[in-house]
């Protein structure tokens, strides 16, 4: 039971123009911050109900909403789990997906049962430096989505049995720069 | 010359980087036979804290560098590079508080640029902004481009207003404007875009470059209203990290516009993801 009226809300508030550029105490830009957090909070409920409709099965729909800084408890973790990608546009999007994870090998498998090629690359130590304890990702899986105009796309990763880490394969130090 | 440099690319890009600096040292456009010598760093300006010409310090409401030259963060970034089949990384760090990848996705015709940067040292007592600029060889006559609110493309002229006669006392900060998704420069037949992810400051300083600014950390209120510093509580290690994306596109003048309107307007309404547990059976909208 939720819907948009939350975020209707805060986005209304945050028109002032110390929201859009800043211009106020700290406390109060983080005040306009946790709003529109909430409010997106709220709109997950939304989105999941609209999703839940749609697929016409109730799914636990989960939201990652640090996947810039690889963190997502359910990747992480889970040994199968659905990504689905839903495209606003009116045009069919392809899109560059980075899941944080801790296998070394994954299946992925589109909607029409095809499968997607996939990378397992190491989280940097940049990405570490930034995301301290809030997750321990060890990887990344990369893979291309795509989605219809107005629509959506479920595509179904498994892990498999680890063959050896992903980063003996992929990485590559060059010789160091001089700083 | 092949120890001294070299190069990611996929179908549409070839991105070669300096060995000796690891900074970018070229991008070409595989389609088109274009190919830009282009290298790209971070800066930071000294945030004034008002002089005697003027007590307008650098603050929440007000972008005043002390001077027009910006310092560099680092001369050089220590590199490693990870090649796969669908990406392509090269993952460059400039200090222990700035830090950029460089990729190439399978198939893409853009560049992205992921810095993250921060917490901003003021050990110093220095305010700083944080800019990553980019310098070519175009021709570019003074002219620069940028948007407004991702829809009309405003033709910018350094040290010009349209209005009215304009005596420049600030050359910097005079020729900042709102980037709000997109900037360019070009000459008459190659244009460069660079594309944010979110509302930034941005400018072309000197002919051939564009730079935009990614973070700020300022010590002194600019007395404009909001009664304290633009300064995020917390020390060294606690202050504020921004990450974020920019994307390059390189291409003629002629076809910029597409590439550059069409891949903006996905990364401003870029499709949302939702995850399950468990396998369940592939859904299909058809």
């Amino acid at each position: 039971n939720a819907n948009s009226s939350v975020l209707r809300q805060a986005m209304g508030v945050a028109q002032h123009h110390d929201a859009v550029s800043g211009t106020a105490k700290q406390h109060v830009t983080n005040d306009y911050a946790k709003q529109l957090s909430a409010g997106w909070d709220a709109c997950q409920i939304v989105i999941s109900n609209a999703l839940a409709s749609i697929v016409g099965t109730k799914e636990n729909f989960i939201y990652c909403t640090q996947l810039n800084i690889s963190v997502c408890q359910l990747t992480e973790a889970a040994q199968t789990f659905m990504v689905i990608v839903y495209n606003p546009l009116a045009r069919p999007v392809g899109w560059n997906i980075r899941l944080p994870v801790n296998g070394s090998h994954y299946a992925i498998l589109s909607p029409d049962g095809q499968t997607v090629p996939n990378e397992v690359i190491p989280v940097s130590s940049f990405t570490r430096a930034v995301r301290r304890d809030r997750g321990d990702a060890v990887n990344e899986l990369v893979f291309q989505a795509s989605a219809p105009p107005l629509g959506y796309r479920t595509y179904s990763i498994s892990r498999l049995p680890g063959r050896g880490p992903a980063r003996s394969r992929a990485l590559k130090r060059l010789h160091d720069q001089p700083g | 010359t092949e120890h001294l440099s070299w190069a990611i690319e996929n179908q549409h890009l070839r991105v070669v980087f300096d060995s000796r600096t690891g900074l970018l040292k070229e991008i070409e456009n595989l389609d088109k036979n274009i190919s830009l010598p282009l290298s790209q760093n971070f800066f930071w300006y000294n945030a004034s804290i008002g002089n005697q010409e003027n007590s307008q310090a650098s603050g929440a409401y007000i972008f005043r560098p002390n001077t027009s030259e910006p310092f560099l963060i680092a001369q050089g970034a220590h590199l490693y590079h990870v090649k796969t089949g669908v990406v392509q990384e090269v993952y460059q760090n400039f200090s222990d508080w700035c830090s950029q990848v460089v990729r190439l996705y399978d198939g893409q015709p853009y560049v992205e640029l992921e810095w993250t940067v921060g917490p901003i040292p003021i050990r110093d007592g220095l305010g700083k902004e944080i800019i990553s600029r980019f310098e070519t060889n175009l021709q570019t006559d003074g002219l620069f481009y940028t948007d407004s609110n991702g829809r009309e493309i405003l033709e910018r002229r350094r040290n010009y207003r349209a209005t009215w006669n304009l005596s420049q006392t600030e050359p910097v900060a005079g020729n900042y404007y709102p980037v709000n998704s997109r900037i360019y420069i070009k000459d008459k037949k190659v244009q460069l875009t660079v594309l944010t992810d979110r509302s930034q400051g941005g400018s072309s300083i000197f002919d051939g470059s564009l730079e935009l600014m990614v973070h700020r950390r300022l010590l002194h209120d600019d007395a404009r209203g909001v009664g304290e510093p633009l300064l995020e509580p917390g020390d060294y290690l606690n202050g504020l990290v921004v990450r974020g994306r920019h994307l390059i596109l390189l291409d003629t003048v002629e076809s910029s516009a597409e590439q550059h309107r069409l891949r903006a307007q996905q990364e401003y309404m870029a499709p949302q993801l939702v995850l399950a547990p468990g396998g369940g059976p592939p859904y299909h909208p058809g």
